[in-house]
């Protein structure tokens, strides 16, 4: 795991965190229901709390689907590529690009598709203050490859946020890690 | 576009394809497209931002170093050179932000141990 620099992270005063959608988006209660799972993940082993919020403007945490250049000065590039990105904290920006194709709730990936909630699992680590990792099994790998679903966390992401905010105590330190991914290679192992 | 448990299939082929003429590039090769990937590089923190994106189509010490880093961040073999394994990662849909937030210094790979910063100079 790794930090952003200066190892930026939202301050123990903001341990209930909210978080909002663009209204404008106008996403359907499962879309928001797997932005849901993809909180639990992170408050699971963390003191963090997440809940939804109607005020996007007033929110901590602000999600929202755009196309190309959204005034970020990161601009998203259309099907596949760059997928989402999310800022450091305390800014709360979660982008994710309108022009994939993002599969919701099902099991059945393939080619060509995202899964949303591997992708928000990552780019909430990023809200939290881990940077990228460099193991393979993290959720805070930077690829996520299509077709492929990614949503628990390894222990490399729990080390890596419990540094910045301590353990859930509730959090018994081996109910959720173990990494989950439907990964095609060429030997064959899935 | 929000799907469930909708087949879908685009062929990534057409994206291997194109990537596939770097195989083998080294340091000295001169190949049309080269500075597109130096672009891909500089967006992911690779290559200083500071530097003009009016990149060359050569293989110079520049990509290079970009290329080393990358391996590095990323578990692959340091070969230096556009192999497979590199390739097929560099062609994954990713995330936006930035793998290197310093000149040259990468934290992100630390190996799952003890915090260091690799230092890959240009």
């Amino acid at each position: 795991f790794s930090f952003f620099e200066g190892q930026p992270r939202w301050p123990s005063s903001k341990s209930k965190l909210k978080y909002a959608f663009l209204p404008e988006n106008q996403l359907t209660d499962s879309v928001k229901l797997a932005f849901r799972r993809a909180f639990d993940k992170w408050s699971k082993v963390t003191p963090l709390t997440f809940t939804e919020m109607d005020s996007y403007r007033s929110a901590d945490i602000r999600i929202g689907f755009f196309v190309r250049d959204h005034g970020d000065g990161n601009p998203f590039d259309g099907p596949m590529k760059i997928l989402a990105h999310a800022f450091a904290p305390p800014i709360g920006f979660f982008h994710l690009d309108g022009e994939e194709n993002w599969m919701v709730d099902g099991e059945y990936l393939k080619e060509g598709m995202v899964d949303l909630e591997s992708v928000a699992v990552h780019e909430i680590g990023h809200l939290l203050g881990l940077d990228h990792s460099s193991e393979k099994d993290a959720v805070m790998f930077p690829t996520l490859e299509d077709g492929t679903r990614k949503v628990e966390l390894s222990r490399d992401d729990i080390e890596g946020v419990q540094m910045l905010y301590g353990s859930n105590p509730d959090y018994n330190g081996s109910s959720t890690v173990y990494t989950h991914h439907q990964e095609n290679d060429i030997s064959g192992y899935s | 576009h929000f799907y469930d448990n909708v087949v879908l299939t685009i062929p990534r082929n057409s994206t291997w394809n194109y990537f596939n003429k770097y195989l083998g590039c080294r340091v000295g090769q001169k190949i049309k497209g080269l500075a597109k990937i130096k672009q891909y590089f500089q967006r992911f923190g690779y290559i200083d931002n500071s530097l003009s994106n009016d990149f060359t189509d050569e293989f110079d010490q520049l990509l290079l170093s970009a290329l080393k880093s990358y391996q590095l961040n990323f578990n692959l073999k340091i070969t230096g050179e556009f192999d497979i394994s590199t390739l097929q990662n560099m062609v994954k849909p990713r995330c936006g932000n930035p793998d290197i937030v310093k000149k040259g210094t990468t934290h992100m790979n630390y190996g799952g141990k003890t915090p260091m910063d690799h230092t890959v100079a240009h």
